[in-house]
């Protein structure tokens, strides 16, 4: 089913997305 | 601002309203005008960092201001600046050519868009400080839809950022 898998990418794009945000650099404390 | 873009900051105001609710703060954070006051914005960044939001610095927010958007505004530009202070001091991050919030309309109008604006800035100090996998945990746990508008969000913000 085509939307099935659209739906699949989509929660994988979000997922990839925020797990980079958790590998990124946290802000250096002032 | 075109109609289409007012939308989207209208659509981002909803999911960001969503998103701040997920810190349970004491004071009532359910509708815009909920957030006008500043209070809700205040006691959110004191949790994202309690020692550069400290008490002192809270303490300066006038709590009861009822209808009175003069003092809605001057706890909004107090928060607008703890928050650009906290990107440059603390996350060491400047951001440059994106549009700030007018505190005004938020204060006088209830501007949604306006507020989008001011919660998106407080997501970019969620997302980069030292507790941020706690915060984009609870984001990942969000709604489908709101966590794509929150993506959006952040990527806007990561755009007009530099170290």
């Amino acid at each position: 089913d085509p939307n099935m898998k659209a739906g699949a990418a989509n929660e994988g794009v979000l997922a990839s997305f925020f797990n980079s945000l958790l590998s990124k650099k946290t802000g250096s404390p002032g | 601002m075109s109609t289409s873009e007012t939308l989207d900051r209208m659509e981002l105001c909803e999911s960001l309203l969503t998103w701040i609710q997920t810190f349970g703060v004491e004071a009532p954070c359910k509708t815009v005008d909920d957030l006008t006051s500043g209070i809700v914005m205040a006691q959110v960044l004191q949790k994202i960092d309690i020692v550069y939001f400290s008490d002192t610095w809270i303490s300066r927010i006038k709590p009861e201001v009822g209808d009175n958007w003069r003092l809605k505004i001057s706890n909004l530009k107090k928060i607008l600046k703890g928050i650009l202070d906290y990107n440059q001091e603390i996350l060491g991050q400047h951001i440059n050519d994106f549009t700030l919030p007018d505190v005004n309309l938020i204060g006088e109008h209830s501007d949604a868009a306006e507020l989008g604006r001011m919660l998106q800035l407080i997501l970019g100090c969620a997302v980069n400080c030292e507790q941020k996998q706690e915060y984009i945990q609870t984001i990942m746990m969000m709604e489908e839809s709101g966590q794509h508008v929150v993506m959006t969000a952040i990527q806007e913000l990561m755009s007009k950022e530099t170290p």
